[in-house]
């Protein structure tokens, strides 16, 4: 894996969104993941629909949590994601309104990935931004820099907030993971969250998932 | 004291150092004295507290009295102090054996609740106006709750929510102070827009715990980058 890598910079990113009061950063990691995939295999940057995965996903629970491998999974049975300017967030669950013929991207099937970090770097340089799932200890008062939270303080086993891997890098000698979050740009770095890279920080590497566009 | 309850000496009321708190008690008034000549020492006086355990580590809240020495020498200290009591707390981390002090607050003890007619101040923060903090703490911690409300555009239906979140501000304060000294990465943590929330209210609304009780759709694992 090269040094460092920021897909931010090669315009795989959309802007930083915001889930409002509900818990439904799930939908916003995959989203963000299937945007990554699009851009990368079709070419085109497209921001995506949410409130489709909280409103049609039927596995999932909308604003009371939902997992990655369900919303893949939902996207596949719906046939593809509208965009966020034709279904756009409202926050809350409301009936499906999915229409297939409004849908612009699709996907082909979802991955589980390595839960070695360095091939997780790897995997991101070479394929794009990674849905993943971490616990969320000491977010609540993030403020900047890199988080490396004591490990009986952020238990791998008490994952409870999903997230989108962008980039990795250092920082005077310290190693990150550059992760968009989705509680809005006034929040941590501009939208985003860094992470202690190399130590299973949190739980990073536990639930690292990808959707596959052929 | 209370008698100390088997493998947790939680919320102990005041007196010497239970078996179980005298370790860190020590290491803590170590750390304090440390440099000083002797003489010139402070005694541990009473002490409580109580300790989580996680893991291989123990944290260890303390709230312990200290006694300063007299202090006659005029280049020591501009006044003869006859003898000083500090309240102080600590927090001591012991990871196997290992001790390490995360945080030391002390304060000359208060003998009494100062009423400075502020009233959302003392009402909303009960628990604080009786530590052993000084009045400009609250005074602080009011203006700085200002800001918040100004930088976050809250609002508040009613006066007493305007002082429940005060206390529930402050306290989140507190709590992201120990975050910060629990963290060994650059992160920095303080005010939020989440700061006048409760961790149960924070949880309920933005966090997700499906993700660690329902095992999700099993999907295969992806082939290694550069897996032939």
């Amino acid at each position: 894996a090269p040094p460092e890598w920021d897909w931010r910079k090669n315009g795989a990113v959309t802007k930083v969104k915001d889930q409002g009061m509900c818990g439904s950063c799930w939908a916003f990691s995959v989203t963000g993941n299937v945007e990554g995939q699009w851009f990368l295999n079709r070419g085109t940057l497209l921001s995506l629909s949410e409130q489709e995965l909280l409103d049609c996903d039927k596995m999932d629970k909308a604003c009371m949590g939902g997992l990655p491998s369900n919303a893949y999974s939902a996207i596949k049975n719906l046939g593809g994601l509208e965009t966020e300017d034709d279904y756009s967030y409202q926050g809350h669950m409301q009936a499906c309104n999915f229409s297939a013929e409004k849908a612009k991207v699709y996907i082909n099937d979802s991955v589980e990935l390595s839960q070695n970090e360095q091939k997780l770097a790897a995997w991101l340089a070479k394929k794009g931004p990674i849905s993943v799932a971490i616990n969320a200890f000491g977010m609540q008062f993030y403020r900047h820099g890199i988080a490396h939270p004591l490990r009986p303080l952020c238990s791998p086993w008490l994952i409870d907030h999903a997230v989108l891997i962008v980039g990795y890098g250092n920082r005077s000698e310290v190693p990150f993971w550059a992760i968009k979050n989705s509680w809005g740009t006034d929040w941590g770095e501009k939208g985003y969250y860094y992470l202690h890279r190399g130590s299973g920080s949190c739980g990073v590497n536990t639930m690292a998932s990808s959707a596959v566009v052929n | 004291p209370a008698p100390a309850q088997s493998g947790a000496a939680d919320a102990q009321g005041w007196g010497p150092p239970p078996p179980e708190l005298l370790g860190p008690a020590r290491f803590a008034l170590e750390m304090y004295n440390r440099g000083r000549a002797a003489g010139t020492r402070a005694v541990l006086g009473a002490v409580r507290g109580r300790v989580r355990r996680a893991g291989h580590g123990s944290l260890y809240s303390l709230e312990a009295t200290l006694e300063e020495p007299p202090c006659n020498d005029p280049t020591v200290c501009q006044l003869p102090v006859s003898r000083k009591t500090l309240l102080c707390s600590f927090e001591v981390l012991d990871e196997l054996g290992k001790h390490m002090l995360l945080r030391r607050d002390c304060g000359p003890v208060v003998t009494k609740v100062t009423d400075d007619g502020n009233e959302a101040l003392n009402s909303g923060l009960p628990l604080l106006t009786k530590d052993p903090l000084s009045q400009d703490f609250s005074v602080k911690m009011a203006s700085i709750f200002k800001n918040f409300v100004t930088t976050y555009n809250r609002t508040y239906q009613t006066k007493e929510e305007a002082q429940w979140r005060l206390s529930v501000f402050a306290s989140n304060m507190v709590r992201a102070q120990k975050i910060q000294a629990l963290d060994h990465g650059t992160a920095q943590y303080g005010v939020t827009k989440f700061s006048d929330l409760t961790e149960e209210e924070f949880r309920t609304i933005y966090l997700n715990p499906l993700l660690r009780e329902v095992p999700g759709k099993k999907m295969h694992l992806a082939k290694s980058i550069g897996d032939p």
